[in-house]
């Protein structure tokens, strides 16, 4: 469950200030599949990267399953990702001099509890999952921009977090890939994983349940999507 | 003028090789504006390499204007790069400590024949363009993704090229925004401009006027585009 109070994020750049959010109030229930959508520029990574722990606001609460936030110091912090949060960054963010096969790996060799019997086998099947089987040796600058993409997916899903944070998944993806991928999010949001999907496709956030709009920096609609 | 004719190439990939592009055969004359579409993976990204002069096919011949670009040496190639062509990267490749302004001025900056009296001036014109007169000074990490990808553009449009290669140019955009860039890329095809866009979306192909499907590294399909 995802609670956010009031959270203003503003960023300083020379003299000016950008208030990229200003004022958003946000619940999340577990089990939900939420789109957040909006312009260019109209906060949404800026939300993720508060929704995924990885951003201070400026001012605001942010709890997470009763827990608050900002009252943890980094490490209890960084703890928090890695056991509840599964991050697609919109850049996505791969390690450049590691193969496909091991950034997936990674997230699950630095898990502090080593819940994980064998990363290297649900690295291949999380990787399978996502069409990559004949590309686990292939280094980021070796893939397609398309297949970059869906090796930050298969990272983001391989430690079974509770909660997904994808910013723009299918940005880079054919019509015919997205819906593998979307079919996959559903097919874990049945199974309990809370979604929360950037996207600015119509036919994206028609597999979600709700539909949360930004426009520069608060949210100006949230609502049920009315399956087609 | 781009002729491409039996375009071929290989990766090598520890012992296995890569065929992405298997026997090209494309033509493509001044003033067409053409959408490459097809699977993530299909080598659309290899193909646009090539036409921009940036990477060597294996095999097979290119003509750019008449020139035969696989003869030319670096520097000759290179020339012909900065004087002819405009690139919109699907990763955008913005240099990181540069700020927008500087990103989009430096390709007249670095132009042999000093054609741009007034580097500043053109650069704060592009960018305006495309929406981000207010984003000046900010470097590519204080930008959103979109904003990033509109720098892209503003800088493959500065030079005033005769041929637009667009990888994906909206993919990070909302359909406002995109809509906004489309407009602009046609307004400029209208004037002459050769455009040669990379998309997997639909409503992006339909302002162009002939759409040509890459799958498994070679060409399916090339027809025109019905106008809705
Ligand atoms: N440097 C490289 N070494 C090895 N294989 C490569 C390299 N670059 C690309 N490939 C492979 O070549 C194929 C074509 O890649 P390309 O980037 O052209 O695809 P694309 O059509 O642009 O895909 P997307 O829509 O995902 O961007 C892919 O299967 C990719 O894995
Ligand atoms: N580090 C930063 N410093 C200054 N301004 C920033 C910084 N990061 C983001 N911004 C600004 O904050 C605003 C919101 O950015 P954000 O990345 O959240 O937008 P977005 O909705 O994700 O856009 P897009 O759809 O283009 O990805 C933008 O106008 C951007 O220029
Ligand atoms: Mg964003
Ligand atoms: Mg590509």
């Amino acid at each position: 469950v995802v609670e956010l109070r009031d959270i203003r994020r503003d960023y300083a750049v020379g003299d000016a200030v950008v208030h990229a959010l200003r004022g958003i109030n946000l619940r999340i229930e577990r089990g939900e599949m939420v789109a957040i959508m909006g312009s260019s520029g109209s906060g949404k990574s800026t939300l993720m990267n508060t929704l995924g722990c990885l951003d201070h606001p400026t001012s605001g609460s942010f709890l997470l399953d009763g827990v608050a936030v900002e009252a943890l110091d980094d490490d209890a912090r960084a703890d928090l990702r890695n056991a509840k949060l599964g991050f697609v960054f919109q850049g996505f963010n791969l390690l450049a001099r590691t193969t496909a096969l091991e950034n997936v790996a990674l997230p699950m060799l630095y898990d502090r509890h080593a819940r994980f019997a064998d990363p290297d086998a649900r690295a291949r099947d999380a990787l399978s999952r996502v069409g990559l089987a004949d590309r686990l040796t292939h280094l980021p600058n070796e893939l397609s921009g398309g297949q970059q993409q869906r090796v930050a997916i298969a990272r983001a899903l391989v430690t079974e977090p509770k909660l997904l944070l994808a910013d723009e998944p299918t940005g880079n993806l054919d019509s015919h890939t997205t819906v593998e991928v979307m079919a996959l999010f559903q097919a874990l949001n049945d199974q309990g994983l809370t979604v929360v999907i950037v996207t600015h496709e119509d036919e994206v956030a028609a597999y979600c349940k709700r539909s949360v709009r930004l426009h520069d920096g608060e949210i100006v609609s949230d609502h049920p999507v009315v399956p087609k």
